[in-house]
């Protein structure tokens, strides 16, 4: 474990706590796209299929556990709660997120370290994440409403990402035969997906202005 | 073995 990797696991939690805490204390779900959430609850169901079989530390099992639990509980809120679900916009919540999911396991069918069950599943969660967060970006892009928690939410999560890649990097060059081309390309990808918003994050951050993504 | 590596992250 290095401070990267850390730093990258620690923004990943605390994207995660600043929604929750959005979604349990003001009971509200405005600007979340329930179907990047979705296909997050299914990108950490498909990579954590091991949770039982193999064991790295209490550490990387505690915070599988967090990831699995927060995710389906989130969905579940904005699906069945029945103040949150109201708060929910479904009318512009509308990209075609199942649509992602099919290349997606092509991809991973074609593309793969091993042809396993287990090791094709992990690699379609890595490329499925690549892309969870696109029907979020395509929904705050139309609803320009974006209040601060959804802001620090996305900056959180696209924050871990970064991280992530510091922690490639760093372990590249301390670590004899660290090498995970379909990892880096697929981590690459994800956080490349963030460098508009982040653009617009800054300038508003800069500004001291609302943040307000151009029509 | 070197497959392990990565597993080690979330």
């Amino acid at each position: 474990m290095n401070i990267f990797r850390l730093a990258g696991d620690m923004t990943h939690l605390a994207s995660v706590l600043v929604l929750l805490l959005k979604i349990h204390t003001i009971k509200s779900c405005a600007g979340v796209s329930l179907k990047t959430q979705e296909l997050y609850a299914i990108v950490f169901a498909t990579r954590y299929l091991d949770i039982l079989t193999s064991f790295v530390s209490i550490y990387n099992t505690l915070m599988k556990l967090i990831f699995l639990g927060s995710s389906f509980s989130i969905v579940w809120y904005m699906k069945y709660h029945k103040t949150v679900r109201r708060t929910y916009d479904r009318d512009q919540d509308t990209f075609r997120h199942w649509f992602l999911m099919l290349p997606c396991l092509l991809l991973a069918l074609l593309i793969h370290e091993k042809f396993t069950f287990f090791e094709v599943l992990w690699t379609f969660s890595l490329y499925l994440e690549a892309v969870a967060i696109l029907p979020q970006l395509v929904l705050l892009q139309r609803t320009r409403n974006i209040d601060n928690l959804t802001g620090q939410y996305i900056f959180l999560l696209g924050g871990y990402r970064g991280f992530y890649i510091l922690n490639w990097i760093y372990r590249y060059f301390t670590e004899p035969h660290y090498v995970h081309w379909i990892t880096w390309i697929a981590g690459l990808v994800q956080t490349l997906l963030y460098a508009d918003f982040f653009y617009y994050y800054f300038l508003s951050w800069k500004n001291n202005k609302k943040l307000q993504l151009p029509a | 073995e070197e497959h392990e590596e990565t597993k080690d992250e979330l």
